[in-house]
């Protein structure tokens, strides 16, 4: 119930009392930084004309704006000269690691979600928002394939006069690798693990979608729901953010060459392999 | 190389934007997933015998075949070669059947990029304390941490492991690998041999991500 704290020697984070991430602490500075789960409710079309589709494997279409998950999660600390963690639940089928290693600078969210509830015959598409007092101006960033980082403008296309039919997944763009936004005094990226849908629908907040599950064909050619299970239950699916969060300095290396630096060593991570040696003695091994 | 052909046959298929995105019918999806298993499976036999030429020079061998020169479906580890370098492919899910099941084994990181870097190694466990060595005998810091619940819960996880060890792999060469021997600390016995105080990773002035870029 109280306000909880872990880090390191770089940065600290904290839980507000109701269980969620609210700021984040470097050099003594302490910004606003909350992540939450949201979810949108799949659209459920007739299929028979363009504008009525289903939102399905080809199409995110949501019906309304976000749902929240809970007002409150539960979390448990861990700590320890390694790594620091705050494990929390938002839900039967919501949880999530924070977690702060020793010798890094970067926030792991190691998310997992599912089996996804449709007893009320409802699709639901889930994304991880994270909130900043950026004022971002309805500009933000998005990787093209783990490479250059494309300008994004909120309700905007370059090369036309945009009228908008659909208000979120009209805003939202392919997240390869990274996705960010800053403004002249913050920067908040969010590197993911696996391509995603992503956006930022509000100046400060970033969001990327981790899992969905729909109940009806999009009508573009599989005749099929997005509706994978395994054993018979909703698809579980577990991931990881990392979220590099600080002051936009011009110093080097600059927050950019930081991000793109982490986001080599996540995406191409050391092979691990394993070998049994109960048989051998520590000096034979060396 | 006709392992390393079942997987460039497998990303060959996978091509499709399908496969990439997974919008394909569930059961082509599962049939990719199938495909993808099996070739990574194959492909573990040219790992090993890699792995076992660079830490020791004198074996020389092919890639196991079948008598029918296809490739081995899953090849068990060969009790010739010294290591048997397996994979775990279900860590996302925090099951590794050797780490959970051995008192004493190795892990080894290769690391595929052209500078050095490091990991935070997380394998699953299921005893309290374990000594952690690299191959200078120095005694690398570890902490063992609960898996959540959540995860213990997930319905076809099958694994007992209860916890994670967790240590920094540091200065993993480029393009080359670092092996720790890690060994459960089963008795006061063993915490009284080892009563020496864990070394802590080299406590760096800048985080370790600035360091790289700092060398660059």
């Amino acid at each position: 119930s109280q306000e909880v704290t872990i880090g390191n020697k770089y940065l600290n984070v904290s839980f507000d009392s109701n269980g969620f991430l609210s700021s984040i602490t470097i050099d003594g500075v302490t910004n606003r930084l909350r992540q939450t789960f949201v979810y949108y409710e799949g659209a459920l079309g007739n299929n028979e004309e363009f504008r009525n589709r289903s939102s399905g494997a080809y199409i995110f279409r949501p019906n309304g704006t976000e749902k929240s998950v809970t007002e409150n999660v539960q979390v448990r600390v861990v700590k320890g000269a390694t790594v620091q963690e705050v494990h929390q639940v938002f839900s039967e089928w919501i949880s999530q690691v924070v977690r702060i290693y020793a010798d890094e600078s970067h926030i792991e969210f190691e998310w997992m979600v599912g089996p996804i509830p449709v007893e009320d015959g409802v699709g639901k598409e889930i994304v991880s928002r994270f909130y900043t007092a950026a004022q971002s101006g309805g500009v933000f960033w998005t990787d093209a394939n783990g490479r250059e980082m494309i300008r994004r403008v909120r309700n905007h296309r370059d090369t036309w006069n945009l009228d908008l039919m659909e208000k979120i997944s009209g805003n939202y763009y392919p997240v390869t690798a990274r996705i960010a936004l800053e403004d002249d005094n913050l920067r908040l990226a969010v590197l993911n693990d696996r391509a995603q849908g992503g956006s930022s629908l509000a100046d400060g907040s970033l969001e990327l979608m981790v899992h969905r599950r729909l109940l009806h064909d999009d009508a573009f050619g599989v005749e099929e729901a997005l509706n994978e299970k395994a054993f018979g239950k909703g698809l579980v699916a577990r991931g990881k953010h990392w979220v590099v969060f600080g002051a936009k300095k011009p110093v080097s290396p600059t927050p950019e060459a930081r991000e793109r630096f982490l986001q080599n060593r996540v995406l191409l991570p050391n092979w691990m392999f394993f070998s049994d040696v109960t048989e051998f003695k520590y000096d034979d091994w060396q | 190389e006709p392992h390393l052909n079942v997987l460039r046959e497998a990303m060959g298929v996978m091509q499709h934007h399908d496969a990439i995105t997974g919008t394909e019918k569930q059961h082509v999806a599962n049939d990719y997933a199938r495909m993808l298993n099996r070739a990574v499976g194959a492909c573990g036999a040219n790992t090993q015998a890699v792995l076992n030429q660079i830490v020791d020079p004198k074996f020389k061998r092919s890639a196991p075949r079948s008598r029918s020169g296809l490739p081995v479906e899953h090849p068990a580890p060969y009790p010739q070669y010294k290591f048997a370098f397996e994979s775990c492919h279900l860590l996302n899910v925090s099951k590794c059947e050797l780490t959970e099941s051995k008192d004493s084994f190795t892990v080894t990181l290769y690391n595929p990029l052209a500078h050095a870097g490091h990991e935070y190694v997380r394998v699953p466990v299921n005893g309290e304390r374990y000594i952690v060595r690299d191959y200078r005998n120095v005694e690398v810091s570890s902490q063992v941490v609960p898996i959540p619940a959540s995860v213990l819960n997930i319905p076809y996880r099958f694994s007992n492991a209860t916890s994670e060890l967790v240590f920094l792999a540091n200065e993993l060469p480029p393009l080359g690998f670092k092996s720790y021997f890690v060994t459960r600390a089963i008795d006061s016995l063993d915490d009284f041999i080892h009563e020496a105080p864990s070394v802590a990773p080299t406590p760096s002035e800048q985080p370790l991500d600035d360091q790289v870029t700092h060398w660059q």
